[in-house]
């Protein structure tokens, strides 16, 4: 018997040169304590969606990854987050779009896998059906860090045509 | 976008993803959300992938689901080979031709081919803890029980 995860926290076109050591040291530490929180679960037994869900949720309340707390701000000044999972075992999946006040998106998009005939919720719909699973909520400040705004505002300077900012994507 | 692919002690595979999207995104854009079979995707007969990168390329290539239905057929393949050359052959030719490897690569150039970049994190039934991207770098990490422990950006 064995076991085995893997993780990530974004890609992307990144220089070893802009990359501080001390900002290298603290993206890091965060991923071994999100890959040790998801081994933990495996090396007890624990299942893979489990493990699953242990190794994203210090990443989602991590600012330093885009979700969560964190995550990048729509063009309106927002944080709008998605989140989907699915088992192996039975092939059921869950996932939600556009939620905003959820602080674990993750957990979210599992409880639409287990608790509803649904795969798929956005928005106001994925909110009401969280409230009445309980999940954990969080305000507007939680999500937003100043590094995201910075970047959002530098986007805002750079980029003011709508087909700019869209790429002509829908 | 983080990620998280597992495989547990009983055989099963698991997947997940959330993200907060791209910068500056507008009028309800959930292209880049992760998408069942796009972003995320997990069927214990092949193996369990979490994507990061531009969403709707990866909702073009189908990529989650792409690579699971190559590996799922490769696989199958290899059960056939076994009636043929026999059990451990054919589980050697599997073990040591990188198959996973192979079609997560290849599915990520058709992302690239398309114009699309990101990455993408798998794990096989036989315990395989893989990586594959066309950018420069991807946070990420992979642990197994037979001791991997790693870490990297670049």
């Amino acid at each position: 018997k064995h076991w085995s995860i893997a993780i990530h926290g974004g890609a992307g076109t990144m220089s070893p040169d802009k990359m501080t050591p001390e900002k290298r040291a603290e993206y890091e530490v965060a991923l071994q304590t999100a890959l040790d929180a998801g081994k933990a679960v495996l090396a007890n037994g624990g299942s893979a969606v489990d493990a699953v869900k242990a190794a994203i949720i210090p990443m989602e309340d991590n600012p330093l990854f885009n979700a969560g707390r964190g995550a990048v701000f729509t063009w309106e000044g927002r944080n709008e987050l998605d989140a989907s999972i699915m088992d192996g075992r039975d092939r059921s999946a869950g996932a939600v779009t556009g939620v905003t006040t959820i602080k674990n998106p993750i957990l979210l998009a599992d409880k639409v896998r287990t608790d509803s005939p649904h795969v798929f919720l956005m928005g106001e719909g994925a909110e009401q059906f969280a409230a009445e699973r309980g999940l954990e909520t969080a305000p507007p400040e939680w999500f937003a860090t100043e590094h995201r705004r910075e970047a959002l505002e530098r986007m805002k300077a750079e980029q003011v045509s709508a087909l700019e900012v869209d790429h002509k994507f829908g | 976008t983080v990620g998280a692919v597992a495989l547990d002690m009983d055989g099963n595979l698991a997947a997940g993803t959330s993200t907060g999207g791209m910068t500056g995104k507008r009028w309800g854009r959930i292209g880049d959300s992760p998408v069942i079979g796009a972003g995320t995707y997990a069927d214990n007969r092949s193996c369990a992938v979490s994507a990061t990168g531009w969403g709707e390329y990866f909702i073009r290539v189908g990529v989650a689901h792409e690579i699971c239905t190559r590996l799922r057929v490769l696989f199958e393949g290899v059960d056939a080979m076994s009636t043929e050359v026999g059990e451990d052959e054919a589980q050697d030719w599997l073990l040591h031709s990188n198959l996973a490897q192979g079609v997560s690569d290849s599915v990520m150039a058709e992302v690239e081919e398309l114009g699309g970049d990101g990455g993408v994190i798998l794990v096989t039934p036989e315990g395989d803890a893989l990586f594959s991207f066309n950018t420069t770098g991807m946070y990420r990490g992979r642990a197994t029980s037979d001791g991997v422990n790693e870490v990297a950006i670049f």
